[in-house]
C-alpha cells in the first residue's frame, strides 16, 4: 500500500551521517557546471575510475592522484553548441559520449582517448537531429529517440573501439514520444522506454529485430514519468520511475521515485515501493543506481533514498559556498558525485 | 503483488512476447 509506506522523515536526523566527503574537485576554468559522471579508463593495462565534468562548451577528464586528489588529464573543447548532458557508456573504457544542443539535444558526440596513438584525444558526431532521449547501453551501444515532423525514429548505434559508429539498428517506434530508456538488467535483448503519455514500452533489441513487444500504462497521476532502472524477477518487470511533474497528494506526499511491478503478459501493474520528497521540498533532478536514488531539490539540497526501504536516508544541505546543482552516482552506488554551478564537484562515500 | 492483481504470470514472458505477433 503506497499510502502506508509514506512516512514523513525527520530531517534533523538525516543530515550527512551516511555521506562522507572523500574529496573535492575544482575546475578553475569552468564557469558553469552542466553535468558530472564517472567512467573507466584503461592505461597500460591498469583500469581506473576517472571523473568526467562538463561545462557549457568543454568536457574535462580527471584522474585520481594520491591522497584523494584529482588531476585534470585533458579538456575537450566542443565548440559553439552547448553541452546538455554527459552520456556514459556502461562497462566501456576510454570512451564517453556527450549530448549537445540548446533547448533539446541536437547532436550526440563521442569523445575518446586513444592511448595507443600517442595519447591522442578525438571527438566526432554519432547522431544529429531533434533527439528526445539518449542512453548509453552495454557493449558500447547507444540508443536514442528522435523526431521529425512526421515520425519518430528509435535507433541503436554501435560504436567501435576507436569510437567510430558501426551499423545502426532501427527499433519499431511507438506513436508516442519516447522520453527515457532503461536496459532490463540481466536481459541483454530487453529494453524499455517511458513515453510522453504515461506509457511503458518494451522492445526486443537482438540483432535480428527491434520488435516492440508491449505497451503498458503507468497511470494518469504520474504524467511524463521517467524510467531509471528495470529488472525482471519472478515473471514481473520491475521499473524504477521518477515523477518530475506529479502533483502532491495528502495520502502520498510529493512523489520522487516509485518502484512499480508490471506483468508484461497482462500489462497490469502494482506499486511496490514509494519514495517521497522530504516535507517542504519541491523539484528534483534525479539519478538512480542499484537501490539508491539521489536528487537535487529546488532548495539547493541533495536528498538520497533507499528505494527498497522507500525512505530518505541522507540529506545534504546547501553548501555554504553555494547550492547543489547536480547529483550523480558513480558507476557504483557507493559513491555520490555532487556538483555546484561553479564547477566544484564533491565526491561522497555513501 | 498477488497473481490475482496482476493476472497470470509467466517466468518466460520475454521469450513468449518475442514469439507472439509484434504490436
Amino acid at each position: 500500500d503506497e499510502a502506508e509506506q509514506f512516512t514523513p522523515v525527520l530531517l534533523d536526523s538525516l543530515r550527512e551521517e551516511s555521506l562522507q566527503l572523500v574529496s573535492k574537485l575544482k575546475d578553475c576554468s569552468s564557469s558553469c557546471a552542466v553535468d558530472v559522471s564517472t567512467m573507466w579508463w584503461d592505461t597500460a593495462g591498469c583500469r581506473e575510475l576517472y571523473v568526467v565534468t562538463a561545462c557549457e562548451n568543454s568536457v574535462s577528464l580527471w584522474k585520481p592522484l594520491a591522497s584523494d586528489q584529482w588531476g585534470k588529464v585533458y579538456t575537450w573543447q566542443v565548440g559553439e553548441i552547448p553541452v546538455i548532458q554527459i552520456v556514459p557508456l556502461p562497462d566501456t573504457s576510454n570512451l564517453v559520449c556527450v549530448a549537445l544542443g540548446d533547448l533539446e539535444i541536437g547532436e550526440i558526440r563521442w569523445l575518446l582517448l586513444c592511448s595507443s596513438e600517442n595519447d591522442s584525444f578525438k571527438q566526432s558526431p554519432v547522431k544529429t537531429g531533434n533527439i528526445k532521449a539518449v542512453l548509453g547501453l552495454k557493449d558500447r551501444r547507444l540508443v536514442s529517440s528522435s523526431r521529425t515532423t512526421q515520425e519518430q525514429q528509435v535507433e541503436i548505434v554501435s560504436l567501435s573501439e576507436t569510437g567510430r559508429s558501426k551499423d545502426g539498428q532501427t527499433l519499431m517506434s511507438p506513436e508516442e514520444t519516447v522520453l527515457a530508456f532503461a536496459e532490463v538488467e540481466g536481459m541483454r535483448d530487453a529494453l524499455i522506454g517511458t513515453t510522453a503519455v504515461n506509457g511503458i514500452v518494451v522492445w526486443s533489441v537482438n540483432l535480428k529485430t527491434g520488435q516492440l513487444l508491449k505497451k503498458m500504462h503507468i497511470g494518469y497521476s504520474y504524467p511524463a514519468s521517467i524510467c531509471h532502472r528495470a529488472y525482471s524477477d519472478s515473471g514481473l518487470l520491475f521499473v524504477v520511475l521518477s515523477h518530475p511533474h506529479a502533483k502532491e497528494s495528502e495520502s502520498c506526499g510529493n512523489p520522487a521515485f516509485r518502484v512499480v511491478a508490471f506483468n508484461p503478459k497482462t500489462a497490469r501493474s502494482a506499486g511496490v515501493m514509494f519514495s517521497s520528497l522530504p516535507p517542504g521540498h519541491t523539484g528534483r533532478q534525479g539519478d538512480v543506481k542499484d537501490a539508491s536514488a539521489a536528487a537535487v531539490l529546488t532548495s539547493g539540497a541533495i536528498a538520497v533514498w533507499d528505494l527498497l526501504l522507500g525512505q530518505c536516508t541522507a540529506l545534504l544541505p546547501p553548501d555554504p559556498e553555494g547550492s547543489w546543482a547536480l547529483a550523480r552516482w558513480a558507476t557504483t552506488s557507493a559513491c555520490l558525485l555532487a556538483g555546484q554551478r561553479d564547477g566544484t564537484v564533491c565526491l561522497y562515500r555513501y | 503483488c498477488s497473481e490475482s492483481d496482476l493476472g497470470p504470470i509467466s517466468l518466460n514472458w520475454f521469450e513468449e512476447l518475442t514469439t507472439e505477433a509484434p504490436l
